[in-house]
């Protein structure tokens, strides 16, 4: 309940309508979309139980960790209804044509295979948000200072998890461990989208804002 | 540590 209760507000993409269409445009579009949504996800890891009792570093280092497979599980999340689209705001959807002109095939087909994962698995919202506040307490940093304090708040969340399961499907006693199954193509498909971003920061053409550039940095 | 400016700022800041 907690959880579902932290999720943060949806953003709108707002491309600007004074740009003309270009690959340019649309990486903007989605750079200023990511850095505006990162501000949200940290004050959602804030709310998120147990997480603010972390120090300060470690916090740091999850969210550093794992920003990117955050951003990516909302986007898998919110494509759940939508068949071959990526849906990175309601107002801005994505088909395969426009990935392809923003240099974004590859990366649309891999979250488009993280999305047809879950809505196999018929994903549910309480699902989905145990599940992302799991990607980021299991991060797997290595700069982690208190291993037992984070090792504690992974615990309290994969029970959150055991217990939702136990309740709303008994059917399928594997189901959980289906969820943490998806957790390594969410993390290859992160990994994908933080070097495709990298590549366009050094290609110095597409603005980026201060938070996303300095999360892109972390990653390096 | 020292790099992440706004991270920390907005992890130590109210929401």
């Amino acid at each position: 309940t907690l959880l579902l209760g932290a999720e943060p507000e949806k953003v709108c993409a707002m491309p600007d309508p004074a740009l003309p269409d270009s690959d340019i445009k649309a990486l903007t579009t989605l750079c200023d979309l990511a850095d505006r949504e990162l501000v949200l996800n940290i004050s959602w890891a804030k709310n998120i139980p147990g997480f603010s009792s972390l120090c300060l570093s470690d916090q740091m280092s999850l969210l550093q960790s794992a920003w990117m497979e955050i951003l990516v599980l909302r986007v898998a999340f919110r494509s759940l209804p939508c068949e071959d689209k990526l849906v990175f705001a309601d107002d801005y959807i994505m088909d395969a044509e426009q990935a392809k002109s923003a240099g974004l095939l590859e990366l649309h087909k891999a979250i488009l295979q993280l999305v047809s994962r879950y809505r196999s698995m018929r994903l549910e919202k309480e699902e989905f948000v145990t599940l992302k506040a799991i990607a980021l307490a299991n991060s797997d940093s290595m700069h982690i200072e208190d291993v037992e304090a984070v090792q504690g708040l992974q615990d309290s969340l994969h029970e959150a998890l055991l217990d939702y399961e136990c309740v709303h499907h008994r059917e399928d006693p594997r189901r959980a461990g289906k969820l943490i199954m998806t957790l390594p193509l969410l993390r290859q498909t992160s990994a994908k989208a933080v070097r495709h971003f990298c590549s366009i920061k050094q290609d110095g053409r597409v603005p980026m804002h201060k938070l996303f550039l300095e999360l892109l940095e972390a990653n390096v | 540590q020292e790099k992440h400016k706004i991270l920390h700022k907005l992890l130590q800041n109210g929401n």
